[in-house]
């Protein structure tokens, strides 16, 4: 069984390439193959994960369609997880793959070929909802969106939706949410509790049980190229990441 | 004298909109006009005022030449705040503004028959180097670009630097970095701390004095459609705020 989830939301820094890579690790350590794809050109996942983000073969020239995925893949160093990089190419693509004929489904024609390797894929996007977050969208199965436990986060939901909505109609019928994720929430204030509570009355089925604490250790871990799973595995941070996994593969 | 400022980094989520909506409101606030154009389609400066997002005409209509600048100008309820506000619509100009001819410097004209009348123009941009970050950074004298005391935006800083140098060389010669500023940072992490450090001995002369401190109260703002320095005019996120706009003032 082969299901491809993508991380998304247009809000900056709520935890999107955290949730990838450390969702990514949890799979790997729980001993299923998985496949992380960076589709950033800020490269954060790659980075995260030790790996230099001028690597070739990237993403970037599967999506030219000067490679292959298969030629793209590479270790990471952890058991069971292989990497698709990023590289700063990828700025460029915004503007280019609107203008090639059907480019929205270019990741999901690239994924095919070995799709059915991977228990998992995960799919890290980009803070926004240009080409590459709707290549992404086309070509997964299931999306999580990490939401920060502030304001602004929580105010463009409703847009996301929205959003996810026209691509289910009109691009990817079977994309369904597996959920929205509740990250760097610092139970001691009440934005936090505020925040919880208001995304949990209005989308009342949709949000993970699992909550992200914020927590120093899943900062300091990208510094050292390592999941924070990795870096720091008893911290409260890697306690959650563990849950999520769990509830993430219940979830189906 | 009249100065547009950019606030710039690709980087998602490092404090762009809360310093476009912080400083704006700190220069009217000591008597100057300022005029905010919030340039991101997630419209969070406009929110960030209490102001509704799809208010009509917005800075896409001006940008697709359906309305002057002049016209989208409106009030903010702060005395010498004035605000151009985004719109969702502005998702599709990353898109649609290639298309068009000469599209980069379409802001900067539009900006050209009002910039006079107040002293600081302040352009919040898109977590992304886009379309839209290029128009901004097009029309702007100089670009002031946050950076959260995290390991992914020092990490980002380097290639940020040289899309700016290639924005300087190709299409603004006159574009200066007023400077990096420090968010976000809680002095009693080790990691703001190593940010920092490494912020300041890679780019002495770059960086601000100035360091916006973690503090709840910014965070707490927005809900309120208030800068925080308004919200809680005391707290150490204003008393930051405050000192920048000096900061920025004295810098010229
Ligand atoms: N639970 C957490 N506790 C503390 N810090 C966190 C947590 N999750 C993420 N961070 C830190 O917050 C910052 C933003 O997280 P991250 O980069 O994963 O967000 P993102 O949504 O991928 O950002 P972008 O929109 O730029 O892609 C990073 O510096 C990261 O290390
Ligand atoms: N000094 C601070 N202390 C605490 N919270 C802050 C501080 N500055 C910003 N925040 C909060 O952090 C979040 C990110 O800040 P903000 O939205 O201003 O960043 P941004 O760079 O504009 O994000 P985007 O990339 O999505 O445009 C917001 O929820 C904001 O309220
Ligand atoms: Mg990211
Ligand atoms: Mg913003």
């Amino acid at each position: 069984m082969a299901t491809v989830y993508a991380i998304a939301n247009q809000k900056g820094g709520v935890g999107k390439t955290t949730t990838a890579v450390n969702l990514a690790a949890c799979i790997a350590e729980a001993g299923y193959e998985a496949l992380l794809i960076d589709m950033d050109a800020q490269a954060n996942a790659t980075v995260g994960l030790g790996i230099a983000k001028d690597s070739e073969p990237s993403v970037y020239d599967v999506l030219a369609g000067d490679a292959t995925m298969e030629e793209a893949i590479r270790p990471t160093g952890i058991e069971h997880l292989s990497l698709v990089p990023a590289s700063p190419d990828l700025a460029g693509a915004s503007v280019e793959l609107p203008r090639i004929e059907n480019s929205e489904v270019r990741l999901r024609e690239a994924i095919a070929p070995i799709r059915d390797r991977y228990t998992f894929t995960i799919l890290d996007c980009p803070p926004s909802l240009g080409p590459l977050t709707v290549n992404a969208l086309v070509a997964a199965d299931r999306v999580i969106v990490p939401v920060q436990a502030e304001y602004f986060a929580l105010e463009g939901l409703a847009g996301l939706l929205d959003t996810l909505g026209l691509i289910q109609r009109e691009l990817n019928p079977r994309l369904t949410i597996a959920g929205m994720l509740l990250t760097m929430h610092d139970g001691r204030t009440r934005l936090a509790q505020d925040v919880e509570r208001e995304v949990r009355e209005h989308f009342p089925t949709l949000v993970f049980d699992t909550v992200i604490p914020r927590n120093i250790r899943v900062g300091e871990a990208p510094s050292f190229g390592r999941p924070v799973i990795h870096h720091d595995p008893h911290c409260a941070g890697s306690d959650a990441y563990f849950e999520l996994a769990k509830e993430v593969a219940a979830r189906g």
